[in-house]
């Protein structure tokens, strides 16, 4: 599109409303327009934004911590609605395809019918389930999904966890709590992910900090992104806070997941 | 805060009398990174920040003694008269029951507010019938049938039907039941899924509601405008419920949705429980998004 030796005014605020649209934020659009500014042979002007972004997302590890010769523990965390039973689902499907064990943790005891939600999921991805009645200590659902894990020889524990807003301070204590109580029963877990749904705007990062002060986030999941909304948040989180997109969800189905790809992300992102 | 902001422009530029033109461009260059971060779509803002200019431009604050307070006013006013300016009611059917439809992309929090709904109007004297049609979603209709429990309302469900027969047969059951409201809610949806918006417009078309609710989740980002137009374009809403207002987003999406769809704001979801739920008041998301 941008082509020439300088790009114009208006070709700059052109880039930046790309941004901007791309849920990148202020902040974040500022400082990636503000260093493409200070090159001076900027000539394609989708070409070098491509490369800032590119660039911004880093080369963290990308991939799933797993614990060799005991029981993985991933702990699932997000505000309400997100997508984090449904990726839970997910995961322990793909992990039966790479003929691996599981068990499922259902440590929602708050909102109806989540224990169900998870129970038909793990029917679906041939998972074992650990769940109490509704109402019960979620640090209990959690102590008791450790000790099937460890009874049964279970290659990976997955613990979904009640959706909550990081303004509850209540519910972010449970958290840690609920962290606390893995890190003494089996050591620190090998993920703890935050899941992000890729419609979210600016309070994405505010999300992503409140979470990792909390239970400590190895990566990001980003859901939804079957839509139309481009998950821009995910660059802020990766700068300000070094938390790297471990997953995408492409979709409600059982296979509808795959591992981020920075380059597909920045071209679907520039559209 | 803006209106902190936008004194502190004034106060910088140390002006009595009438404003400058480079002082008014500064404030709006204010306004305009403020509605950026409170997730209003950058078309919105452009709009909206040029029908400020206009106002700032004009006699009210060339001849006002604070032309920063009017100015903050003015930006008040503007939220205020897209966002619906006053509480906006349900509207009734003249001939009952009254059908409400809920729809929305996934996640927006609509088998809640369909719950909340029904509390709220079985505690204004109504009798609601809620009905599940996301046939969909694992364990989708236990979710509603338990919240129908706990407000002590009764859940019309099905299986072996399609969700549009399904809500065909909720409506026949109000009847028969004499429930004077019926509360529809629906499989979460995207906007993109052809399929899915054909049978939103299928259900809509076969029971005919007074009212659809667009479930819009308050933490949405600039997407926001495309889903908004989206549904407004295939399934057609009369009002807009905004969700999970007890985090700390702006809600700049409410703005967005309000600006494109021009359809007001009718209830406000402020947490988890069934009681949290309460008639929307523009001005107070109106000083939210302004921060
Ligand atoms: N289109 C799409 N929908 C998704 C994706 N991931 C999850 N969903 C849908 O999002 C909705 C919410 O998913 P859940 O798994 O219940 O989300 P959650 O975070 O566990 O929700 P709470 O436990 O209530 O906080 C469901 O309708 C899912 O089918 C995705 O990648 N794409
Ligand atoms: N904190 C908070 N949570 C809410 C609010 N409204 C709904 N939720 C939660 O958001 C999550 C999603 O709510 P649902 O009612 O399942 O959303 P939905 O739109 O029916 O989801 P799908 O059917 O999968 O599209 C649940 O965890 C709800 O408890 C709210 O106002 N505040
Ligand atoms: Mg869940
Ligand atoms: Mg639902």
């Amino acid at each position: 599109l941008f082509k020439g030796t300088a790009l114009t005014e208006q070709e700059w605020e052109e880039l930046e409303e790309v941004l901007l649209r791309a849920d990148v934020g202020v902040a974040a659009t500022q400082r990636i327009v503000g260093a493409m500014r200070s090159r001076r042979d900027v000539a394609d002007g989708m070409a070098a934004l491509k490369d800032e972004l590119v660039s911004a997302l880093g080369h963290p590890d990308r991939s799933l911590k797993t614990k060799p010769g005991g029981t993985t523990v991933w702990l699932i965390t997000g505000v309400n609605g997100v997508g984090k039973t449904t990726t839970i689902g997910k995961l322990a499907a793909q992990l039966r395809d790479e003929g691996r064990s599981v068990v499922l943790a259902a440590a929602d005891t708050f909102r109806a019918a989540a224990d169900q939600q998870l129970e038909r999921w793990a029917e679906l991805s041939g998972a074992d389930i650990v769940k109490h009645a509704p109402g019960a200590d979620p640090a209990a659902v959690v102590y008791d999904g450790v000790a099937a894990a460890k009874a049964r020889a279970r290659d990976v524990l997955i613990v979904d966890t009640a959706g909550r807003l990081q303004t509850k301070k209540n519910l972010m204590e449970e958290l840690g709590k609920i962290r606390r109580i893995l890190d003494r029963e089996t050591g620190a877990p090998e993920e703890v992910l935050l899941v992000l749904d890729a419609t979210t705007g600016q309070n994405g990062v505010a999300q992503a900090r409140a979470f990792a002060e909390v239970a400590g986030i190895t990566g990001i999941v980003l859901t939804k992104l079957d839509g139309t909304a481009k998950g821009g948040i995910v660059i802020a989180v990766q700068q300000e806070l070094g938390i790297p997109v471990k997953l995408v969800g492409l979709g409600e189905g059982i296979g509808d997941l795959a591992s981020f790809d920075p380059d597909g992300f920045v071209d679907d992102l520039l559209g | 805060t803006l209106s902190e902001r936008i004194e502190g422009i004034f106060g910088r530029l140390r002006s009595r009398g009438r404003l400058s033109e480079q002082q008014i461009d500064e404030v709006l260059r204010e306004v305009r990174l403020a509605l950026l971060e409170a997730d209003v779509h950058t078309d919105v803002v452009r709009a909206f920040v040029g029908r400020v200019r206009e106002r700032a431009m004009g006699e009210e604050v060339r001849k006002a003694l604070t032309p920063a307070q009017t100015i903050v006013k003015i930006v008040n006013d503007e939220l205020v008269e897209i966002l619906g300016r006053t509480t906006s009611p349900l509207t009734w059917s003249p001939k009952p029951p009254t059908v409400i439809m809920l729809a929305g992309l996934q996640g927006s929090g609509k088998t809640t507010a369909a719950g909340k709904l029904a509390r709220l109007l079985k505690s204004k004297g109504k009798r609601p019938l809620l009905v599940a049609c996301d046939l969909r979603r694992p364990a989708a209709v236990e979710q509603l049938k338990l919240l129908g429990d706990e407000v002590d309302v009764p859940v019309v469900a099905r299986t072996g039907m399609t969700a549009v027969d399904v809500a065909a047969t909720g409506v026949e059951e109000a009847r028969r039941l004499m429930r004077d409201v019926v509360i529809v809610d629906t499989a979460g949806r995207l906007h993109v899924d052809e399929a899915m918006m054909s049978e939103a417009a299928a259900i809509r078309d076969r029971i005919q509601p007074t009212e659809t609710l667009f479930v819009a989740d308050a933490m949405t980002g600039q997407d926001a405008v495309n889903v908004a137009t989206a549904f407004l374009e295939r399934v057609d809403y009369t009002g807009i419920i905004l969700t999970k207002l007890d985090g700390d987003a702006r809600g700049g999406a409410a703005l967005s949705i309000a600006q494109v769809s021009g359809r007001p704001v009718k209830f406000a979801s402020t947490g988890e429980r069934l009681d949290a739920f309460e008639p929307f008041h523009p001005d107070r998301l109106a000083s939210r998004i302004l921060g």
